[in-house]
């Protein structure tokens, strides 16, 4: 969950 | 928050590129720091092959990753003539080789991509010292290259913002990119100070002898 958050930013 | 500071990112962007067009010269622009800031995409966005979050998510990240390239070949080999390389002379070994042995060092997870994300953090934040250095060496900047650098110091700042937010909203945080995103924001303080007190009222941005 913690990896999913983060690609969501740029 | 994070629109607003994509936004400027973007426009620190086409800033670049179209000063780069229009003047049919990168004098002034460090290739360096141009160099860095590609590999910072290519080694961030591998995430592209893995993950899909949004059709805008998609988008953003293959701009990013074409106009860093394209800017490169601008400097480098189009406009070549043109590229001040007497003043981009800041060592960036000093700021690949940290940056990777930090984030072989403190990292949320030790596989390839998660070192090369964390990679990427590190050195986006220093990834401007040799424009910085370039600016300082030369003392001097044209009112476009500081609009530019204006743009790209407030997206990291404006990602602040949203770190904050989604803090509160979704108790979500990532500690590298804070601690880097901070780092990286305070290293524009001095120029933001001369941006307002300058370039904003008309003035070139020149420093002090």
């Amino acid at each position: 969950n913690h990896s999913r958050n983060k690609h969501d930013e740029l | 928050f994070r629109l607003l500071g994509d936004l400027s990112h973007v426009i620190a962007i086409i800033i670049l590129l179209l000063k780069i067009w229009k003047t049919r010269s990168c004098a002034g622009i460090s290739g360096k720091s141009q160099i860095l800031f590609a590999t910072v995409f290519a080694t961030r966005y591998l995430d592209l092959l893995t993950t899909f979050v949004s059709i805008y998510n998609t988008l953003m990240k293959w701009m990013f990753l074409t106009t860093s390239f394209a800017t490169i070949y601008l400097i480098y080999f189009k406009f070549r003539a043109t590229y001040d390389k007497n003043h981009d002379t800041f060592r960036i070994e000093f700021l690949i080789i940290p940056s990777l042995i930090l984030a072989l060092l403190i990292n949320h997870e030790f596989t390839v991509f998660e070192v090369l994300w964390t990679y990427s953090i590190y050195l986006e934040s220093v990834a401007i010292l040799p424009q910085l250095f370039m600016v300082s060496k030369t003392g001097e900047a044209e009112s476009i290259t500081s609009h530019y650098l204006f743009a790209l110091g407030c997206y990291r700042g404006l990602y602040i913002l949203n770190w904050i937010y989604r803090y509160v909203t979704e108790d979500f945080h990532d500690l590298i990119a804070i601690v880097a995103g901070i780092v990286q924001t305070v290293l524009y303080c001095d120029f933001f100070y001369l941006y307002v007190t300058k370039v904003l009222k008309g003035k070139k941005l020149q420093l002090p002898a």
